[in-house]
């Protein structure tokens, strides 16, 4: 027989709206990083 | 569907990296002057595909000036990167290169150098010497008064300088000159040279042996002058470096030289 897992409820609150599909913006491809210092 | 486009390259991913490094590497090839340059930063870089394992890149490229003279035999990867308050030289490059089945190569690039402002050294070094210009007076009589010092004690061959490289002067604490000059060796015994130093010539192609000396003239509290010459010894293929020094360089003695 299936028997319902009990999972603890995330409280509402802790859980940030996300629009359904966000897809988290990539890294900026560039500029790149500084490899000695920035001038 | 038709397969969607490669996402954009970024300027830390392995392909751009190796890019920078096949650029810097022509641009210090094809440098005659001055000192090798070292990436800071890809700061952009666009692919424009070709067909299949063939693509341009476009890359735009943040150097620095390294401590290593462009004739050094030093391999890039080991010149220390001058300092901001060693009054750092920063350069700026547009490199467009083909890569085809792996192999990157120069197609054109464009390039300018710059001193970092007077200001941004003040900042980090109140009392850092700056760079002075090439054809300062004071810059031109320590060089002369190296090289001379130097060929008057030196069992090597006699030298002759081939550029200036650069020149800070502090006025505080003290009076220094700092000097840096590209020299070449001749086919002279520095003794030779105090008999008819005119015949003394920079070795042809197949033996010449260049090298680079720094010098620190004291002038106040106490006059004092170190000099300190290295010969690289032969290097193939050696670049036809003109003999004096930089266009627009003027010499304390013009045409005369510096013995």
């Amino acid at each position: 027989s299936v028997t319902k897992k009990a999972v603890a409820k995330v409280a509402q609150h802790d859980k940030v709206p996300r629009p359904v599909g966000f897809v988290p913006p990539p890294p900026p491809p560039c500029p790149g990083k500084i490899r000695h210092f920035d001038i | 569907v038709p397969a969607a486009p490669p996402p954009p390259l970024g300027c830390d991913d392995p392909e751009a990296e190796a890019a920078a490094e096949a650029a810097v590497n022509y641009i210090n090839g094809q440098s005659h002057h001055g000192y090798k340059f070292t990436v800071n930063r890809v700061k952009d870089i666009r692919v424009v595909p070709q067909g299949p394992n063939n693509a341009i890149m476009f890359v735009d490229l943040e150097l620095l000036e390294t401590k290593c003279p462009i004739l050094s035999p030093t391999p890039l990867e080991n010149c220390t990167v001058r300092t901001l308050a060693e009054h750092a030289v920063e350069g700026d490059c547009d490199v467009k290169l083909q890569k085809v089945d792996g192999v990157f190569s120069v197609i054109a690039s464009k390039c300018h150098s710059h001193e970092d402002s007077r200001e941004d050294i003040r900042k980090v070094c109140p009392d850092c010497p700056l760079l002075a210009k090439m054809n300062n007076t004071e810059v031109l009589e320590t060089v002369s008064a190296a090289l001379n010092d130097y060929n008057s004690k030196t069992t090597d061959p006699y030298l002759r300088l081939l550029e200036i490289g650069r020149a800070q002067i502090q006025y505080h604490p003290g009076h220094i000159v700092i000097v840096e000059f590209a020299v070449g060796a001749t086919n002279c015994s520095a003794e030779e040279a105090k008999a008819n130093v005119e015949a003394c010539q920079l070795l042809p192609e197949d033996q010449s042996n260049f090298g680079f000396c720094k010098a620190v003239m004291v002038k106040r509290p106490s006059q004092g002058l170190q000099v300190d010459c290295q010969l690289y010894g032969h290097q193939v293929p050696a670049p036809d470096i003109p003999l004096l020094s930089w266009p627009g360089v003027t010499y304390a003695h013009p045409g005369q030289d510096t013995s």
